[in-house]
């Protein structure tokens, strides 16, 4: 039998309503839902009563085609990397940035390679100890300088200090700023130019609703993303802004927030994320 | 005359006009979009979309179609959203809770700063005993604006009912006391039971959730769970500076049977407005 529009409607519809409550964003699920139907009107089925399960793998396949996008190997892009490896943490205010270096800080020492830490948030009260206080635990080297200074300065610093001392890796902490803001993109815009970032990651949280696409799309436009994290996972949410985010940029999710604590960092799983989504 | 008679039976006409089906199913479905792509929960999105709907069929038209169901939604969702908070300038106590990185610990600095300008003797306490340099961010922020603060270093302590109990006592003749919590969400029993715990212990006249304006459809699980805890009396927006139209705020209002007393908007101490409804209502339609 062949599936025609009647058929696959209701099942969209109601996928469609699962991606909207799980906040994937509208903009993307708009884009999305026709694709997918265009794709299965004219169909081949071998039983109408398939269609449900039918319209829902091309769905799943719809959603990894969309987190797989540029995808690239954490851990490989380190390891065949040209040490220092400068790595620049971006995003609104917040969004658990502080917290995920020091995450990825534990990670990458586990895993053998020598980490220092340029608290280049110079702005916000209280960051550079926040950052000190997380390094501290860890027995990593923070590299900082005064309240108020150039944050570019401090990454530049960071990796003249790990070329000195043969360090494998800079994490770089910068200051969350709305995307709305022109002098604060414009101050990550240089930070960038002057520091020429190995890789830029832009964290988000996946509490966020619809304005995860805006807020992504406007990092990428204006500094340019390698990758995302998705934060604030374990906070009950089904995720869908790593939809709406991987799908705004075209970059991969790499990693999930799943905690406060160092350990609950997770190598992003597209296919364990789909199914978690709509399974 | 002739020319002012028809002029009357057309007005008469036009009085009486109903908007079609067609017409209301189409504007609705615009609307709708808006209020999706607001962070509205769905839920209510669908709610809000019948009584519109409705509201629309039998109401008599005396704007233009478009106008005449936007009016509808806007009269509606300023009727979810109620008045603005409005927090007495007397002597009390203000406990701010709320999701982690929403904006607690620069609501308690602006908070303060709003009761110090109206004339009043502000003091913070500082609860978050988790949060790495937690006490120094909050410390720094209430230095600029010569607010007085209190932590754990203050009396030694490290049990988070003797702190806030030591700090409620050593201000006791400051005005209004601000206590900031650590931020947590609905799925942490413990900790949301951490602030039903303080709240017993000082019962703070002012119970405020302290959200972004950026939440999805997580808004109305985790204001329910504040709500349930601690019985919460208002709300702040943070982050309004941003792209986010803020509709999650619709369903902390709707779970918490309160309304939103002041909305965060920008990074600086004194970027903190007193909530206006009709404002917020135009900026989250678009
Ligand atoms: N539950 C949960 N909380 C998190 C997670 N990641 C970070 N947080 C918390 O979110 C809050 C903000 O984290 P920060 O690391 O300070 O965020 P930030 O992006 O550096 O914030 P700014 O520098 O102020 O822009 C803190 O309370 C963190 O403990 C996560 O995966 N889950
Ligand atoms: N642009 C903007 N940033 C804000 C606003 N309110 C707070 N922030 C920023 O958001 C980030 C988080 O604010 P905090 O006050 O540390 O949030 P918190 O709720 O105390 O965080 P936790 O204690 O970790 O739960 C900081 O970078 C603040 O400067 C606002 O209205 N606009
Ligand atoms: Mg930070
Ligand atoms: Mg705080």
């Amino acid at each position: 039998t062949i599936l025609d529009e009647g058929d696959v409607k209701t099942p969209l519809e109601e996928l469609e309503l699962a991606l909207l409550e799980s906040d994937t964003a509208l903009a993307v699920v708009e884009e999305l839902i026709p694709r997918v139907k265009a794709n299965l009107i004219g169909k081949k089925v071998s039983r109408r009563e398939d269609t449900h399960e039918i319209v829902t793998d091309a769905l799943k396949e719809a959603l990894l085609e969309i987190l797989s996008c540029n995808n690239f190997d954490f851990d490989e892009f380190v390891e065949s990397s040209d040490k220092p490896v400068n790595i620049t943490f971006v995003g609104i205010n917040g969004t658990g940035k502080t917290t995920t270096i020091a995450k990825i800080a534990k990670r990458l020492f586990d895993a053998g390679y020598s980490v220092v830490i340029a608290s280049a948030d110079t702005y916000r009260a209280g960051a550079t100890e926040q950052i000190e206080e997380h390094a501290s635990r860890l027995g990593l080297k923070v590299i900082k300088h005064q309240y108020g200074a150039d944050p570019a300065a401090v990454v530049y610093d960071a990796v003249k200090y790990a070329k000195a001392n043969h360090k494998d890796v800079v994490l770089a902490d910068t200051a969350g700023r709305m995307h709305t803001s022109v002098n604060l993109m414009e101050q990550l815009r240089k930070i960038c130019r002057v520091t020429k970032p190995d890789m830029v990651l832009f964290v988000d949280e996946a509490i966020a609703g619809n304005d995860a696409v805006e807020r992504a799309k406007r990092f990428d436009e204006l500094i340019g993303i390698d990758a995302s994290i998705l934060t604030k996972v374990d906070m009950d949410v089904k995720g869908g802004a790593a939809i709406s985010i991987a799908y705004s940029t075209s970059k991969p999710i790499i990693f999930m927030g799943t905690g406060q604590g160092y350990d609950d960092l997770e190598k992003f799983d597209p296919k364990k994320f789909v199914e978690r989504l709509i399974g | 005359n002739l020319s002012s008679a028809l002029k009357k039976s057309v007005k008469k006409i036009v009085a009486s006009k109903r908007i079609d089906k067609r017409t209301v199913d189409e504007l609705v479905k615009d609307l709708q979009r808006a209020l999706i792509q607001a962070d509205v929960r769905i839920s209510l999105v669908k709610e809000l979309s019948n009584r519109v709907r409705e509201r629309a069929l039998t109401e008599k038209l005396v704007l233009n179609p478009r106008e005449h169901v936007i009016k509808i939604l806007y009269e509606e969702l300023i009727g979810i959203l109620g008045k603005s908070v409005d927090i007495p300038l007397v002597p009390q106590k203000i406990m701010m809770v709320g999701l982690n990185g929403s904006g607690k610990t620069s609501s308690c600095a602006k908070l303060a700063r709003y009761f110090q300008k109206k004339g009043l003797k502000p003091a913070v306490i500082c609860a978050d005993i988790y949060r790495p340099a937690a006490s120094d961010q909050l410390k720094q922020l209430c230095a600029r604006i010569n607010v007085p603060f209190f932590d754990s270093n203050s009396c030694g302590q490290k049990d988070v009912i003797e702190i806030v109990k030591a700090g409620v006592k050593e201000f006791s003749r400051y005005d209004v006391l601000i206590i900031d919590t650590a931020g947590r969400h609905a799925l942490e029993s413990d900790m949301i039971d951490e602030i039903r715990r303080i709240g017993a212990e000082i019962n703070p006249e002012q119970r405020l959730l302290v959200l972004d304006a950026s939440i999805g459809q997580q808004a109305s699980v985790q204001a329910k769970a504040f709500d349930e805890a601690i019985g919460i009396t208002g709300i702040i927006i943070t982050k309004m500076d941003g792209t986010a139209k803020g509709g999650g705020a619709l369903s902390a209002v709707a779970e918490t049977d309160s309304g939103i007393a002041f909305l965060g908007t920008g990074e600086r101490v004194e970027d903190f407005e007193r909530f206006e409804p009709d404002r917020f209502v135009s900026r989250l339609l678009g």
